[in-house]
């Protein structure tokens, strides 16, 4: 028996599963991979696109004319100056470096996260559930909210915690940067599926402005739902053979002067020590499912993101955490190997930053579990994707300046001008 | 395996349902119809109702005969026990008969039958 083969819901069945394998907006008249809808990979993963009836106007153009006319690179910044009779955009940002973020990545890039409320029959109304078509839309994530490229604090009411990200960094440095971000995480990326996501990256070599790319696959290469995980695991060889393919990809389109920090794995054995001794949200009225009961299930039905260390067996977790530690050393190896052959971009590798974020807040007296997604048990919280997004701008202002570009000394004239830059 | 995702959502709508039983101090019927009325109006809700149709008065009989909602999505064949593969439990399993056995003693009501069954006494 298929759920999906009763009359009426082939139909949504079908459509999910078009959303899921199709990672570019679906709604995308000029087909410059930019949309003026949300949802279906739209303007919650990509800057929204200001005209969705010419390819060649979309977040991160060159301006064109100075955007005298028009404001071709959605950034809010158009017109001519009264005074000086340059256009605005030659003088608020023509020697700004202006960059954009992209970000290729997983669940945790996408940021994966299902409102505990959904499982906790005290708290379930038709509230709760009004979000429940934005978030199948947006294939169970929620990318305006991330780390990376979030842009807006959550209005739904039903997830805790403001928002930071490096888009938002960049855009509070340069004004210029409006609007442009691209989430490329796609749930369940792995550095092999991810030499196809990658495709999905929107940026011409020539008409657009550089990127700051960041390459972010924390756990896939160790995660997988079968029995035996370990024999399912990207092995050193593969993982680098990936990148590399990574690597060569990036070097023919991203445009020259883009820069690239590669993330290592997670330390995921850290799951399971924050959550063994907690109640499930699913468990929580008669407090009779504990995490590891949780995380024995989905093993057992093989639907488990995660069987290394969402798991009660400790040789198996520690099997994980050493794979991993060796495709990050992998990953650290090849950036060294790399530097200054790359024609378009220089990268520089950062040890995934949710480990020392989990020992600050420790040390500040909070506790492990507050970080993590209750559902999922997984996934790091919004809470934790606010003090990634910090922890990282605070590494790249001081270790890789020359990564972020020069702080714009327009801003406050841009905004006093342009206001808000006509929202995201 | 086992029923995969098809399971795993079973029995986490089933455990829902009993609990919004419980909370509201409805009877299992209400309590699914509850959980359909939550929904966004449209195709999910749709969806929900559809499902309810077909799988409601199963869900509503064993729970009413208080069988967990692991022993409820194996009667209701969303969750298995793939040759090779162990019996797969989120609560705890029934005493001295397993899971499967258990789920044989409602084989014989048939879904369509009892929805039929259902649509008759309540329509």
């Amino acid at each position: 028996f298929s759920v999906c083969k009763l009359p009426g819901i082939k139909i949504l069945c079908d459509w999910i599963e078009r959303i899921f394998d199709d990672h570019n907006p679906a709604l995308d008249i000029d087909g410059d991979n930019f949309s003026t809808f949300q949802t279906l990979r739209g303007s919650s993963w990509r800057g929204k696109d200001c005209n969705d009836e010419q390819e060649n106007i979309h977040p991160g153009a060159k301006p064109e004319l100075g955007d005298v006319f028009h404001d071709t690179n959605c950034n809010g910044i158009y017109g001519v100056d009264g005074n000086t009779g340059l256009p605005y955009e030659d003088l608020y940002c023509k020697d700004s470096q202006p960059i954009g973020v992209a970000a290729i990545g997983d669940s945790v890039t996408a940021h994966f996260h299902i409102p505990p409320e959904w499982l906790e029959a005290e708290k379930l109304n038709v509230e709760m559930l009004r979000y429940l078509p934005f978030w199948l839309e947006n294939e169970l994530d929620w990318p305006h909210l991330s780390g990376t490229t979030g842009f807006m604090n959550d209005t739904t009411g039903r997830i805790e915690g403001s928002t930071d990200s490096i888009y938002l960094q960049m855009r509070k440095r340069n004004r210029c940067n409006h609007r442009d971000y691209q989430n490329l995480g796609v749930n369940g990326g792995r550095s092999g599926s991810t030499l196809n996501n990658e495709n999905a990256l929107a940026r011409d070599k020539l008409k657009d402005n550089p990127l700051l790319v960041f390459y972010a696959l924390v756990g896939n290469d160790v995660c997988n739902g079968h029995s035996d995980t370990l024999a399912h695991m990207t092995s050193p060889e593969e993982m680098r053979k990936n990148f590399l393919k990574t690597l060569k990809f990036l070097d023919a389109k991203v445009p020259n002067g883009s820069h690239l920090i590669v993330i290592g794995l997670a330390d995921g054995s850290l799951l399971y020590d924050n959550l063994k001794n907690r109640v499930h949200p699913l468990g929580k009225l008669w407090g009779n499912v504990k995490y590891p009961q949780f995380y024995d299930w989905f093993n057992c039905l093989q639907v488990t993101p995660c069987a290394g260390w969402m798991n009660s067996n400790a040789t198996i977790r520690n099997g994980t955490t050493k794979r991993a530690r060796e495709l990050s050393q992998v990953l650290k190896s090849v950036v060294a190997e790399t530097k200054g052959k790359l024609r378009n971009f220089d990268a520089s590798y950062l040890d995934c930053p949710i480990g020392p974020v989990l020992d600050a807040w420790k040390a500040q007296g909070g506790e492990g579990w507050q970080l993590i997604e209750p559902v999922d048990g997984f996934h790091i919280n919004q809470i934790a994707h606010k003090l990634t997004a910090e922890y990282t701008w605070n590494y790249l202002e001081k270790n890789l300046p020359h990564f972020i570009g020069n702080i714009n000394p327009h801003n406050a004239e841009i905004i006093k001008k342009f206001g808000e830059q006509g929202g995201h | 395996v086992n029923g995969g995702i098809q399971c795993a959502t079973c029995t986490v709508v089933v455990t829902l349902t009993e609990q919004l039983a419980q909370v509201h101090n409805d009877s299992v019927a209400q309590a699914l119809a509850r959980l359909c009325s939550y929904m966004p109006q449209g195709q999910l809700q749709y969806a929900c109702k559809i499902i309810i149709e077909t799988l409601g008065p199963v869900v509503i009989d064993m729970l009413e005969k208080h069988e967990t909602p692991d022993v409820i999505c194996h009667a209701l064949h969303l969750c298995t026990v793939d040759e090779g593969q162990p019996q797969c439990h989120l609560f705890p399993v029934p005493k001295d008969v397993s899971i499967q056995d258990r789920a044989m003693k409602y084989s014989n009501y048939g879904t369509s039958g009892l929805a039929w069954k259902h649509r008759r006494k309540e329509p």
